[in-house]
């Protein structure tokens, strides 16, 4: 009982543990989802936005805990270029002139 | 209502697709509201084509200018639906297959027309009447925030914080009265949702968001849509 956690896990790295085997983490990547980049330029880019994509998972882990979030197909884009490329939900609001459902009986 | 209930379990939803590199996320979530429509109406389901959304609907919102469905740039499932009424069904998946492209030529041939729209609506901010629609007249259109969705891999995604900006259109297809969360200690109920990133995305390509507080704005725009008969 008198035991923290603390005291029973000794802390062995520098705290950004979300980041360690970043390295081994992006080749698993590229393997599974088939990822090849022209160039050692673009490939060092998107080895950078892929590190911070694994802050960013730890982020929403953090927000989100009863789901799981990790790496995705879409590790290796910045926020901006997923929305860009994978959403296209054009407009906010509906049409005013939308027709509205009626509404059902939900109880019993 | 039913405490769970699950249109895949009944026949209602096609295999899971992939829109590709094309922001045509809302024809994929058109097409499967109409297929489960159609399904309902017919007791056949038949995938149906997205590309013709993408090729040939260029619907437009006449309260703002420029506000128009375009391919790979973007759309709304309301101005598909409309469109769909309009050019008379939209045709089977085989007959106009997917390329994730914007290409200027529409292919569409009235004469493979596999599901019409006799009707849409939008369904009010309420969960309630949501699943109630839901079960009553199949899969419903929905919009969400999708920042979650980039990094989320399974179990029910319910966030402390979530945008109610919406961007992403998808598919609500059941919904669960128990998925288990740990962290909070108590079963949270949770919507069903398919999207169209294929089936290595997510939980074989379904997602599952909490209901109860519109979490990423998921309440915010439901449309429920209806088949008619083919004569």
């Amino acid at each position: 009982d008198t035991f923290s956690d603390d005291q029973l896990i000794k802390q062995v790295t520098d705290g950004s543990d979300e980041l360690l085997g970043a390295e081994h983490h992006f080749t698993l990547f590229k393997r599974k989802f088939g990822k090849s980049y022209a160039s050692q330029e673009e490939h060092d880019y998107r080895f950078s936005v892929f590190k911070r994509n694994l802050r960013r998972a730890a982020r929403h882990q953090k927000l989100d805990p009863t789901a799981t979030h990790g790496v995705t197909q879409f590790s290796d884009l910045t926020p901006a270029e997923f929305r860009r490329t994978f959403l296209g939900l054009r407009k906010l609001r509906l049409p005013k002139d939308a027709n509205q459902a009626p509404i059902l009986p939900t109880s019993d | 209502l039913p405490e769970d209930f699950d249109w895949r379990e009944k026949g209602a939803v096609t295999p899971v697709k992939n829109q590709g590199s094309c922001g045509s996320c809302w024809s994929f979530s058109t097409t499967g509201a109409l297929e489960g429509a159609n399904f309902l109406e017919t007791g056949k389901l038949v995938s149906l084509s997205e590309q013709q959304l993408v090729d040939c609907d260029h619907e437009c919102d006449p309260e703002e200018e420029g506000a128009c469905d375009s391919g790979c740039n973007g759309g709304l499932m309301n101005s598909a639906f409309e469109y769909t009424l309009k050019a008379g069904g939209l045709m089977r998946e085989e007959d106009y297959p997917y390329t994730g492209t914007d290409r200027d030529t529409c292919k569409f041939d009235k004469t493979k027309i596999a599901a019409k729209v006799a009707n849409f609506s939008v369904v009010s901010l309420d969960e309630d009447q949501i699943a109630a629609n839901l079960v009553k007249n199949g899969p419903l259109a929905v919009a969400i925030n999708a920042v979650f969705m980039q990094t989320y891999i399974g179990g029910v995604s319910c966030p402390y914080i979530c945008s109610k900006r919406l961007d992403h259109g998808v598919l609500l297809v059941g919904y669960g009265s128990a998925g288990y969360a740990p962290i909070r200690m108590k079963e949270k109920p949770y919507w069903i949702i398919k999207n169209s990133w294929g089936e290595n995305w997510g939980e074989n390509g379904f997602y599952k968001i909490c209901r109860g507080r519109n979490i990423c704005g998921v309440d915010s725009m439901v449309s429920t849509v209806a088949a008619a008969v083919r004569s």
